[in-house]
């Protein structure tokens, strides 16, 4: 843990009185490598710790005792501060059909994801919700909803795979209003965020559909790259959440932070396993200690 | 490199962010730096050309470790040979299966599927439409049965068939779930239990979007399975795929095959040259 390499660093110092710059720059180092082995992108983590170091050398962690657990503690509160206060609520329109769409990376939780919202929101907020498989790309996809649609007992709108995404959103939109549903959960196909073709039929979508919510899904072990697929992802659809999952594993999920501060854009949900139940809306206080390992 | 006219701080400094940036991993990355720091120094390297072949050369010998590495199958030359695919969930498991089925088949071998993810909403349908896809028989049973029984009578009809490969996929699981990863463990067992030597390869399949939990995963999977190589998916991303450098420095499982978008070509053997070059570009 940081505590641990911190006091590692300091053991060499103590009894010396009061640290010197030098010793706070022994300390940076073992919170860049900590944030690094976190999976925070390496840009994120200059910054941050430097922003970090500021407030070591304001707070006079110089003249602490325990100067070790005093930069544990700016760590930690700076982190919390990044991570945002409470979670950003889902927004449904005050009238009428509510359209959520969930983009991403191909097998960072999509699919299963349309499921556990689709069940969350009738739940707790006692909506009537509409599957959408737009998908026809990834062998078996549809099935896949489709089955989890049956298992939750919510509909699914599909229409195979021999009509494009396009053509099954429009035809959501107007079966979900023929048959009263206050709410469209669309799964798209998983795409990289460089295949330009696949990000313009996501456009496409876009301008179709006009979704409230656009959730970006990301996998919590993604590595550096969460800020180019969050960046490029923000910049094209102009996402308005982020769903972070497998957060059920032991990654320390760094890839938060980076999107977080680079884009800007809340993170939502946390996907907590494989079953339609386990998810729960983000907790920017345990995300901040579960980086901080 | 071409922006350089020297060696110097700014330019180490550039380059351990490429390779931190390639998910390498801190230690590899600190351990690569030393090196190749080092090299320079002692061979009083000056020119741009002599530097770059050092990085080539440090990286080469991280992956090579001084011993022949075997990116060919373990295949068995005169019976079945049957390849387990692990691996957490999403990464590419199933698909990778239908891609490297359809180069045996091209190879000249006689293939078949086990469908042994019987858990996943839709994932036998999956791995049957790759069957269709390679043009080879895919052995299945009702969602929900145990895996190992399927493996088992996917062996026992790949013997019955004069199968060459039998290809087993297994359902996506997190390395930290203790039953799941039990689960793995009696599906290895079973294998090797009905065939001799068998599983003859156990593929780990690895996103290469993913970061240091990479470590974890291969270090949880090598305990319950003993992983013999590395799938590294998922390369027509911006991602880089670098821990497998580090796996591979670690535990010195080599990586087989890499795969690079989701048509059924998409796949090649491992080539560390061109993974080289693919980190730089
Ligand atoms: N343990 C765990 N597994 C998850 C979680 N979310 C999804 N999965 C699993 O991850 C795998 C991929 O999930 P999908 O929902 O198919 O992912 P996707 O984004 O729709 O994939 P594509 O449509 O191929 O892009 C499946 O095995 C899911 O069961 C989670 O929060 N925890
Ligand atoms: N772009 C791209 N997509 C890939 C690649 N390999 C697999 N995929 C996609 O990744 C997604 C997940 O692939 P699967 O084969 O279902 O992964 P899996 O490991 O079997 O997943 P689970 O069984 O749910 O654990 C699918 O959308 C695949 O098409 C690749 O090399 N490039
Ligand atoms: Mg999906
Ligand atoms: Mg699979």
């Amino acid at each position: 843990s940081l505590s641990d390499r911190l006091q590692q660093a300091l053991r060499k110092v103590t009894g010396r009185g009061s640290l010197t710059e030098t010793d706070i720059e022994t300390m940076m180092r073992e919170v860049r490598l900590s944030l690094l082995e976190a999976d925070v992108n390496y840009k994120v983590v200059k910054d941050f710790t430097n922003e970090v170091k500021a407030k070591a050398l304001g707070e006079r962690v110089l003249k602490s005792i325990t100067p070790g657990q005093q930069v544990v503690k700016i760590v930690f509160e700076e982190l919390k501060q990044v991570m945002g206060d409470e979670a950003e609520g889902l927004r449904f329109k005050a009238q009428g059909t509510t359209i959520f769409m969930l983009v991403g990376l191909n097998g960072h939780g999509k699919t299963t994801h349309a499921g556990k919202l689709a069940l969350y929101c009738r739940r707790k907020y006692n909506k009537n919700p509409l599957l959408v498989a737009a998908d026809v790309y990834r062998p078996a996809a549809i099935d896949q909803l489709v089955t989890i649609g049956k298992q939750l007992g919510i509909p699914t709108f599909e229409m195979g795979t021999s009509y494009k995404p396009e053509e099954i959103v429009k035809k959501a939109l107007d079966y979900a209003k023929e048959n009263k549903h206050d709410l469209v959960i669309i799964d798209t196909a998983g795409r990289f965020h460089v295949n330009e073709e696949l990000m313009e039929e996501l456009k496409r979508l876009k301008e179709i559909a006009q979704p409230d919510e656009i959730l970006l899904t990301v996998d919590a072990m993604t590595g550096q790259d969460a800020v180019n697929v969050s960046q490029s992802f923000h910049d094209q659809l102009n996402v308005t959440g982020v769903i972070l999952t497998k957060l059920d594993g032991d990654t320390r999920g760094g890839a938060a932070l980076s999107i977080r501060r680079v884009t800007g854009v809340p993170i939502k949900f946390m996907g907590l396993g494989e079953k339609l139940d386990q998810l729960e809306i983000f907790h920017p206080e345990r995300m901040a200690s579960r980086i901080l390992g | 490199f071409e922006s350089y006219d020297k060696i110097n701080d700014e330019l180490f400094d550039e380059l351990e962010e490429i390779f931190i940036m390639a998910d390498i991993g801190v230690n590899t990355v600190l351990e690569l730096m030393d090196q190749i720091k080092s090299d320079v120094r002692i061979r009083n390297v000056s020119s741009m050309k002599e530097f770059q072949s050092i990085i080539i050369d440090k990286i080469f010998s991280i992956y090579v470790k001084d011993e022949i590495v075997d990116t060919n199958l373990n295949l068995n030359d005169n019976g079945l040979t049957v390849i387990l695919f692990v691996g957490v969930n999403g990464v590419g498991k199933t698909t990778s299966i239908g891609k490297i089925a359809y180069k045996l088949k091209n190879e000249g071998k006689k293939v078949m599927l086990a469908a042994g993810d019987t858990f996943r909403a839709g994932a036998i349908d999956q791995l049957k439409i790759w069957a269709e896809r390679v043009g080879c028989p895919c052995i299945t049973k009702e969602p929900g049965s145990d895996p190992a029984s399927v493996m088992y009578e996917a062996i026992q009809e790949a013997k019955k068939q004069n199968i060459d490969v039998l290809l087993c996929d297994t359902a996506g699981r997190l390395q930290t779930k203790v039953n799941l990863m039990k689960e793995l463990e009696k599906v290895h067992r079973v294998i090797s239990r009905e065939v001799p030597n068998a599983p003859h390869e156990t593929l780990l399949v690895i996103d290469a979007t993913t970061g240091q939990n990479g470590m974890n995963q291969a270090k949880a999977f090598t305990e319950a399975t003993k992983v013999t190589g590395i799938v590294l998916t998922k390369l027509d991303g911006t991602a880089k795929g670098g821990i497998v450098l580090a796996i591979r420095n670690e535990l010195g499982t080599p990586i087989k095959f890499v795969t690079m978008g989701e048509k059924i070509t998409d796949l090649e053997y491992f080539d560390i040259e061109q993974y080289i070059y693919g980190l730089f570009s």
